[in-house]
């Protein structure tokens, strides 16, 4: 097994954390053995799940410089089968200090060789950049999952990307699938909110998830709380939502 | 006169954007000439205030890498007494093409100091990141507003920022200060969100604007008609709250 999915995008704020964090939670609790790892030096996906950032020894970051084994940086984490490699600020100093590496492109692919098939699914979560750190975990994917605002700035984006996606597709790995669209911070009360998802699912059709995620209060809440939201209020539609992506990506991956 | 400001925060999705752009409306409306710097290769800045970002000829980009002359990046927008440089996607290109360039942290300030005197106010919207563009935008800016989302992530990462802000200062640009913290997308009836800005005032004190933005639909749905929000809907909370803002931009500075 191992699917390592890459959960990018580099439009800001549109949700790459939250769904890197709850839909890694849902895979758990659907006992699939998962692990996430930040790749953001603003490590609000180890924050998210309870982790105090200045305290981590270890994150990606010395996988990739020092060649450090990426067993060593996994956290069990309160929950049944969720791990995390947590990230770190010097994350921050790596694209400079990566320039005159060897095969600066492929470290974090050849980190992750040793755990792959330790993991049914691995999903790794991006910074908002187009940068170094971003094309290591875009050549260590197996696919990526792109989060999507229901706005108008997120849908301009997303041709940028995808044509981004082609470049590494062509030039770093032939590999990379597109795992699909996801709609977040969906309102069915706000007319732009459900033109913007009709006009992705008619450009995108089904490489655009059925499930749709709403803006839920519950998912907002949870991070200060240090839990996913599945954790936090299991009965909101926010967990219903994730735990709907998890069974959809399952099946789309014709699992179980 | 001729302040330079920059909108920066590298939390991503907090409102630079939208601050920029309809902030700079304000001061346009009350009849201060005013320069809109799109530095962000995503373009939102360029496309929300109506440019098709693909047919630009000259960004910033030019003038830092090739040294082209600012005075012919200048655009006029519909609207009196607003100005705006906009983006090209080549400037996801720029980080990596400056690193051997001599005095690669000071191109942008250095390219600014011939229309710095041509307005009265220069706002620079920046990308969510803290690569070499935003360092030359922190080196080119008087000072830096930063727009925090009333949200959890967005108030943790400020911390961060700050600290870089007083690296910048000490290494790079002694003379930028803070402008202030704005909020952003405030929900007064959410307590989550009122809680971020109760811990912000209490924390920052007077750095943060008394102004608060709302989360406001005619904010939101402004960018796909390519106009900011003061022409999209007037009467609007949205538009109220910015104009508001730039009044009290202008107090804080003792004008008029
Ligand atoms: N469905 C939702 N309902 C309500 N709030 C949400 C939802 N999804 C995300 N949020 C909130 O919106 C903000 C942005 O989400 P998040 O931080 O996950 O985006 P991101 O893409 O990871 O941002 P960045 O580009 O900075 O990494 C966060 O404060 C988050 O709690
Ligand atoms: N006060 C508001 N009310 C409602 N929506 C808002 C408000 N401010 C911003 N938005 C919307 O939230 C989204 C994020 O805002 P914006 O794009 O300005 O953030 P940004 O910080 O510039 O993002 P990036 O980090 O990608 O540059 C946009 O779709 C915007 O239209
Ligand atoms: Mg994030
Ligand atoms: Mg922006």
């Amino acid at each position: 097994m191992g699917k390592i999915i890459a959960i990018a995008n580099q439009k800001g704020g549109v949700g790459k954390t939250t769904t890197a964090i709850n839909l890694s939670a849902s895979m758990a609790a659907l006992e699939y053995k998962t692990l996430i790892i930040d790749s953001d030096p603003q490590a609000n996906t180890t924050s998210g799940l309870g982790f105090d950032p200045h305290k981590v020894q270890k994150s990606i970051y010395e996988c990739m410089i020092n060649g450090f084994s990426v067993k060593d940086t996994i956290q069990e984490t309160q929950f049944e089968d969720l791990y995390l490699i947590p990230s770190h600020i010097n994350l921050v100093g790596a694209e400079l200090e990566m320039i005159d590496i060897k095969n600066r492109e492929y470290r974090m692919q050849e980190a992750l060789k040793e755990v792959k098939n330790m993991f049914d699914f691995i999903f790794i979560d991006c910074s908002p950049s187009l940068g170094l750190i971003n094309v290591n975990v875009m050549n260590a994917a197996d696919s990526i999952l792109i989060p999507v605002q229901c706005e108008y700035f997120a849908m301009e984006g997303l041709g940028k990307l995808l044509s981004t996606i082609k470049i590494v597709q062509g030039k770093l790995n032939k590999n990379l699938q597109i795992e699909g669209i996801l709609m977040t911070m969906h309102d069915s009360r706000l007319l732009h909110s459900n033109q913007v998802v009709q006009d992705i699912r008619t450009h995108f059709a089904d490489m655009v998830f059925e499930t749709l995620i709403p803006r839920n209060i519950r998912i907002s809440e949870a991070p200060s709380f240090g839990v996913p939201v599945i954790a936090h209020d299991e009965k909101s539609k926010g967990s219903v939502s994730y735990l709907n992506l998890a069974k959809e990506l399952l099946k789309r991956n014709k699992i179980k």
